[in-house]
């Protein structure tokens, strides 16, 4: 029987970077963009 | 879908700095990350050493980059909590390098049909198109592998995909955070007109006549063949594994003749190293005899030997019969050389001999284990499992296990366990430092065109479990017992990974499972001495070289380094200011230069005009007296004339 004798990075979520940073209440350009003055 | 602009570009070798506010985990990552592009593009990294422009990558809150190099001097990106998976790194570098994400190209609603009603509010703007007169799609069609492209649950609402693929082939396919795709390499090696990568040396499998400019030695018995089946097997190549007619070769040793000592030799092309250290990795099929063995040398061109020095590099005996193999062989080679395949047919009868197929050489680490699970696929088979690795033992001796729990629908765990071994009274507890890296090996014949699955984790020897024991001591302390497959028994420690390490869909795709055999490659490496100050990832090389800078404090962010033995402070500077002064303690800019400029030039314009009025003013006065004197002698004169 699979034992579960382990600790799970993470949290058993597979989070990609935009509901991490979602999660943490940023409102970045495209969800991971610092915009500079690139005419966007 | 990169920036228009090439002031966005950065230099193919990339200055950078790891901030000392980063996880050690995400240090290692993105060495790894630096590592992936070293072998696929021309971009490269290395320490910043007082440059104008370089990146700082440091944990901020969250994963995030700017879009091209900005020319900010200092310019940041952020590698935050759980922002440590090498494939996010990638992404977040693209970005530096100047890509946007693949969904905001121009022409996206060709392919991909935005759902806005189930995108968070306030969260539309995320989705916008923009049109070449900001990015440029650099002439390579849309890309749903890209690494840029958000998955079909950006920004959701709810459960339902935000977007939709018009192939729906893709609609799981998006989204993918394993590694480079072959669009996203083009793209990137034609922004940055990349002509070779630093790392690749050569890939081979046998396709073409040519078989990759290989060579056969004179100096043997009997030749390789390149055939597409061995009648003693294997029945095809390891490349295409029999999907494509009239294609899927091999090279053959055939050993069934019966010549005892029956010796072939295959030699690669000459090749050029740069970086002093390589790894070899190909396939082998052993339809021979269990003595048939396989001998790989170097021949390595050195001043003074014109036929080469011949280096024994490793000799594969008793080779498993029936199936491919995958085989790591690390050379530490500075020299051109070429590689040298050696096959020796043993006394035992044969009724096949020795294949190889599919050989990638490069100048990077070779995992330092691999854990084979053959007829994998059984294990999909619907209920929740957990599969065990053998034990490995790290460089310095610490045992290790790798666990796969794979759940019966959704996803594949992965988890990294330290278990009893023999030298657990000789080593440190609790493990300190040591990042275990397990990558699951995308089988493509190309390693150019691979996209591996890879985790890592860092032992913390300070972490500990809710009863207060540290996580990594000894197992034989925190572990549990259990039992390899003979019976012995041993002391497993708790598992450390994730349980979503792959979804079935994505294991099934590509090439990870091939011939029914899955690999993961496993790396345990020290990287305690990323744990040192910000700047200089790599091991201080000599004492003196830390004691001459360890009394010395560059200000305002300079750098200490070492020149001729005397410790030196690289100064900061950006596009219009800098540091200056034996510890950068003074600043400079553009504009106070200038001023001076100005102010000197303009003071030295007054001098001049004061000296020239002056002198005006003397030599008038001068001839005015000379004139009067003049004058009174000619009055004289006329006098006495008359």
């Amino acid at each position: 029987a699979p034992e579960k004798f382990v600790k799970d990075i993470d949290g058993g979520l597979d989070q990609d970077i935009f509901d991490i940073n979602e999660d943490l209440g940023l409102d970045l350009f495209e969800g991971d963009i610092r915009l500079e003055a690139h005419g966007r | 879908n990169s920036i228009i602009g090439d002031h966005y570009r950065w230099p193919h070798t990339i200055p950078y700095v790891l901030e000392d506010s980063l996880e050690m985990n995400a240090k290692g990552v993105i060495l790894n990350a630096f590592e992936r592009y070293r072998l696929k593009t021309c971009i490269d990294f290395k320490p910043w050493s007082g440059e104008a422009n370089y990146i700082s990558v440091f944990k901020g809150s969250g994963c995030w980059s700017s879009v091209g190099n900005i020319h900010a001097g200092k310019q940041e990106l952020s590698i935050g909590t759980n922002c440590d998976r090498i494939a996010t790194v990638q992404h977040e570098f693209l970005h530096a390098l100047g890509f946007w994400h693949e969904q905001s190209r121009a022409d996206r609603d060709d392919y991909v049909t935005i759902v806005w009603e189930r995108i968070l509010a306030d969260r539309e703007h995320n989705f916008n198109i923009y049109n070449d007169s900001v990015s440029d799609s650099l002439n390579v069609p849309y890309d749903y592998n890209s690494v840029m492209h958000y998955s079909k649950t950006a920004f959701q609402n709810g459960t339902e995909s935000t977007i939709i693929t018009r192939i729906s082939d893709f609609e799981d396919v998006i989204g993918q955070r394993m590694d480079f795709s072959d669009y996203d390499l083009l793209k990137l090696n034609q922004l940055y007109n990349c002509t070779s990568s630093l790392s690749f040396m050569d890939s081979c499998d046998f396709e073409l006549e040519n078989i990759c400019g290989m060579i056969q030695s004179s100096r043997d018995t009997a030749d390789w063949q390149r055939v597409s089946q061995v009648l003693g097997g294997p029945e095809n190549d390891h490349s295409n594994m029999g999907q494509c007619k009239d294609s899927g070769f091999f090279m053959h040793f055939n050993t069934s003749t019966g010549n005892e000592g029956a010796k072939a030799v295959l030699e690669s092309r000459v090749l050029y190293p740069k970086r002093g250290f390589q790894c070899l990795e190909f396939y082998l099929y052993n339809s021979g005899s269990g003595n048939d063995q396989l001998n790989i040398y170097t021949r390595e061109y050195t001043a003074g030997h014109q036929d080469g020095v011949l280096t024994l590099q490793r000799e594969i005996k008793e080779i498993p019969t029936g199936s491919w193999q995958l085989y790591y062989v690390t050379f530490k080679v500075t020299e051109k050389f070429r590689v040298v395949f050696e096959g020796l047919g043993g006394p035992d009868a044969s009724s096949g001999g020795l294949s190889i197929d599919d050989i990638n050489l490069s100048e990077t680490r070779c995992p330092h284990h691999v854990w084979h699970i053959q007829n994998f696929t059984q294990l999909l088979g619907g209920q929740n499992i957990n599969v065990y690795s053998p034990p490995f033992y790290s460089p310095e001796g610490y045992a290790f296990q790798i666990s796969m729990y794979i759940e019966a629908l959704t996803n594949v765990g992965i988890y990294f366990h330290l278990i009893s071994g023999a030298n657990d009274d000789q080593l440190q507890w609790p493990c300190p430092w040591r990042q275990a890296t397990m990558t699951l090996l995308d089988q493509n014949p190309d390693i150019r065109q691979r996209m591996s699955n890879q985790r890592s984790i860092t032992t913390d020897p300070t972490m500990t479990n809710d009863n207060g024991s540290y996580f990594w001591d000894r197992p034989s302390k925190v572990g549990v017992v259990a039992s390899f497959p003979n019976g012995t028994q041993y002391s497993r420690g708790r598992g450390y990974g994730t349980s979503v390490f792959i979804t079935h869909k994505r294991l099934k795709s590509r090439e990870f499972i091939k011939g029914d055999d899955l690999y993961v490659l496993l790396t345990v490496e020290d990287i305690s001495h990323l744990n040192s100050t910000a700047a200089v990832p790599d091991p201080v090389p000599t004492s003196t070289v830390q004691n001459a800078c360890s009394e010395v404090e560059c200000q305002n962010g300079g750098i200490c380094t070492v020149q001729d033995g005397r410790p030196e402070c690289k100064c900061p500077a950006g596009e219009d200011w800098w540091y200056m002064g034996k510890r950068c303690e003074t600043r400079g800019s553009t504009r106070d230069t200038i001023v001076i400029a100005v102010s000197s030039t303009v003071t030295v314009f007054a001098v001049m005009l004061i000296i020239t009025l002056v002198s005006v003013y003397c030599t008038r006065r001068r001839y005015r007296k000379k004139a009067s004197a003049n004058a009174a002698a000619m009055n004289l004169e006329n006098q006495h004339a008359f």
